[in-house]
């Protein structure tokens, strides 16, 4: 099984 | 005041219909740069960037960078009302509340005013950083829209892995597994039916399909989209917009835990 990530830890927020 | 004149109003049309399934609302940016958009689904999975540059309009007037925050199902709406060959002209003033879309037919014979009301959006704005990618694929948007509704008639994500037989897209589900292997191809006359795999290393990323599908509401801009990937990165899915710019979509990958 694999887990969906976000763009969250991906993509600083600025 | 801003005044962006489109002579190919088509255009916009298929832009919203590419990202109203993705994302509900969404600020508008208006720059000196161009028209553009950023913004994210409610899950934080997948984000869509828009660009639509300055130079592509045939008037360009945008006194200060302006935001405005619509409802891209409203947005929809009033576009829908637009002729696919009609010249679309957006304006809003500066401190309004609404923004005017007007619809001119090629013949100049019938003139139409909407004019819709913004509304006031919180969104986080996103860093993207710029990454050299181990993989880029390059291939006609109507394959890549198949393979994905193809696929999601079997499974729920698919696997993408670049190595130097091609491009294979694998899926699994209850009822079975399919893989769809697409080489590098070059040779045909044709340029927008051209495969290109540019590989550093070799890559294999899983995604879900639903978001995928979604993406491939955009392939009416663009005979050919571009899928950027690299281990551990959200996959970068372009669609060029003719002399304009672009529609990037970017999706966080599933990872092995």
């Amino acid at each position: 099984t694999s887990t969906q990530k976000t763009l969250d830890i991906f993509f600083r927020s600025s | 005041m801003l005044e962006l004149r489109l002579v190919q109003g088509s255009l916009l049309k298929k832009v919203l219909e590419a990202i109203r399934e993705l994302v509900t609302d969404a600020n508008f940016d208006c720059s000196g740069t161009g028209f553009s958009l950023q913004a994210m689904d409610s899950s934080h999975v997948a984000l869509v960037a828009l660009l639509l540059r300055a130079e592509g309009f045939e008037h360009y007037r945008c006194d200060r960078n302006l935001s405005m925050g619509m409802n891209l199902n409203n947005m929809a709406k009033m576009l829908r009302c637009a002729g696919n060959d009609d010249i679309i002209t957006i304006k809003a003033d500066d401190g309004s509340d609404t923004v005017t879309f007007m619809f001119e037919s090629p013949k100049q014979d019938k003139i139409a005013d909407f004019e819709m009301k913004l509304m006031d959006i919180d969104s986080e704005h996103l860093g993207i950083p710029d990454s050299e990618y181990q993989a880029i694929v390059r291939m006609p948007s109507a394959e890549f829209m198949r393979i994905c509704k193809d696929l999601s008639s079997i499974g729920d994500t698919v696997i993408i892995s670049v190595t130097k037989e091609g491009v294979k897209f694998s899926t699994s589900g209850e009822i079975g597994s399919a893989n769809i292997v697409c080489r590098q191809n070059q040779t045909v006359d044709k340029p927008e039916e051209a495969t290109v795999i540019e590989m550093q290393e070799p890559v294999s990323l899983t995604f879900a399909l639903r978001y995928m599908n979604s993406f491939t509401k955009a392939s009416s801009l663009s005979d050919q989209v571009t899928i950027s990937l690299s281990s551990e990165l959200p996959v970068v899915v372009e669609y060029k917009i003719a002399e304009m710019g672009y529609i990037r979509f970017y999706l966080a990958p599933k990872i092995e835990e």
